[in-house]
């Protein structure tokens, strides 16, 4: 029954993957 | 997302446990497909009757799974902790699976946002639950420190009212229309969050979706939870991280596609959100006791409290005199008793009076140091002395005794004998006179006859002569 893993494909970020969460 | 606080108190919203009812530890749930704008969702919303004893963060695939950056499906880790109902919980990196913000899970810090501010989900120790932002120095506190805390990003509703605008301002301050943060607030998709109603209970809710096609954005979701009658919620980890377990099997539609393009498949995600039976706590009961229906039982008798962590030696107290230990009152030097109310009996000293006195000639001591100097040593006695003097004392008592026995006995004598001479003479004037009386006529006075007697000389008869 095991259909594999999840692809991690439905992604909801709050924050740009990029973006450097540094303080200010 | 933007800033960092270390110090200080920053906005948030304490809300007092609910009251601990024996036998209540249960929980609420509810299915429910709604729609949203004419679309169709389906979720669940559970609520916790006693948060502090029926729920947990933990941490994937169990204890030390952030600090090792495991990700684990709900499913794994909920079976493990033995979970009713179970969600996805926090953020984390999806490359490097490092848990995101703050995480206690079960009074163990496991992971700090060093200040980060975005919204937070906890309960202290004492059952207060606590929703919004916090210092670095709030979340460190130790005088009631926080048994279970997570981060999310948006904190939907504060003190009753939707607070989205507010937080995002707080967690970002680039709030332009197009900005991903705005993307991410109001794109529908599917979404979690955890919070609590007026009454105190843990509120998780959980709904299906697919970001972009199927499912909620966060005004909707806290205008439902809004009417839910919850009073405080953040938002937690949505799109194919929003999982929904109930009793160890997996009860949602996650929107991760499986590696076969046919099915859909949970996602390994960081923390989880769990609803368990009522724990004590802490778990252990301190060592001092046994948790039974999530109510610790104390051993010996001198462990008290909820958690087995005080002792009470009762109302005394020790007296002021002594330790209470879970053995019972440690008296300090001088004292004794089970309440250390007495003072060493003389000749003894120190801890429990367990030492004797090794002053000369017997002398009493200090019973707190066992100093001698307390009494001139010209008032003690020696041993053969004082034996004497017993005996002396013993003599003089025994003497004493008798002395007064005899003198009683010799009174009581005397006694005896006057009352009897009394009844005796009684007894003999009463034969006389046979029960009636006689008139005794004066002889004399000064040697001469009555008048009567003048008058009447001779033979005259007198009947009432005796």
């Amino acid at each position: 029954l095991d259909s594999g893993a999840s692809r991690d494909d439905d992604l909801l970020l709050p924050y740009p993957r990029a973006r450097a969460r540094l303080p200010r | 997302d933007c800033t960092r606080v270390r110090a200080g108190s920053r906005e948030h919203e304490s809300w007092p446990p609910p009251p601990t009812t024996p036998g209540a530890g249960g929980l609420a749930l509810r299915t429910f497909v709604s729609h949203f704008r004419d679309r169709a969702v389906a979720g669940h919303l559970t609520r916790a009757v006693e948060p502090l004893r029926t729920f947990s963060v933990l941490e994937p695939g169990g204890p030390g799974g952030c600090a090792a950056r495991r990700r684990a499906t709900v499913e794994e880790t909920a079976r493990a902790a033995d979970c009713r109902v179970a969600q996805n919980g926090g953020f984390f990196r999806m490359n490097s699976g490092e848990c995101l913000g703050n995480v206690v899970s079960d009074e163990r810090r496991v992971s700090s946002s060093g200040g980060l501010q975005n919204a937070q989900f906890g309960i202290r120790r004492d059952g207060t639950l606590v929703t919004g932002y916090l210092s670095e120095e709030e979340v460190l506190d130790t005088e009631n420190p926080f048994v279970q805390l997570l981060s999310g990003v948006v904190w939907l509703i504060r003190n009753g009212s939707i607070y989205i605008n507010e937080s995002q301002a707080t967690e970002c301050d680039e709030t332009q229309e197009t900005g991903s943060f705005s993307k991410f607030v109001n794109v529908i998709s599917a979404r979690t969050a955890i919070g609590h109603d007026r009454k105190g209970q843990l509120v998780l809710f959980h709904a299906d979706g697919q970001t972009e096609q199927r499912g909620i954005n966060l005004w909707e979701m806290a205008e439902f939870l809004l009417k839910q009658d919850v009073v405080n919620a953040i938002n937690l980890d949505g799109g194919g991280s929003a999982t929904f377990v109930l009793n160890g099997t997996l009860a949602s539609y996650p929107s991760d596609h499986c590696q076969d393009n046919m099915w859909r498949c949970p996602r390994q995600v960081s923390t989880v959100v769990c609803v368990h039976e009522p724990r004590c706590q802490p778990p252990d009961c301190h060592g001092h006791g046994t948790c039974v229906d999530g109510h610790c039982h104390c051993t010996g008798h001198f462990w008290r409290g909820p958690g087995c962590d005080e002792l009470d030696c009762g109302p005394s107290n020790c007296s002021q005199h002594g330790l209470c230990t879970e053995t019972g009152c440690r008296c300090d030097a001088g004292w004794t008793g089970s309440n250390c109310s007495e003072e060493c009996p003389l000749g003894w000293h120190g801890p429990g009076c367990q030492r004797p006195c090794k002053c000369e000639h017997h002398c009493p001591c200090d019973p707190k140091t066992g100093n001698c100097s307390i009494s001139g040593v010209k008032q003690c006695l020696q041993p053969s002395e004082a034996t004497l003097r017993a005996g002396e004392l013993s003599f003089f008592t025994r003497t004493a005794w008798l002395a007064l026995t005899l003198a009683l006995a010799f009174l009581l004598l005397i006694s005896t004998a006057a009352n009897l001479s009394l009844l005796l003479s009684r007894a003999e004037r009463n034969r006389h006179l046979h029960g009636g009386y006689a008139y005794h006529p004066l002889q004399e006075m000064n040697g001469e006859p009555l008048a009567t007697e003048k008058e009447q000389p001779g033979g005259a008869h007198n009947p009432f002569k005796d």
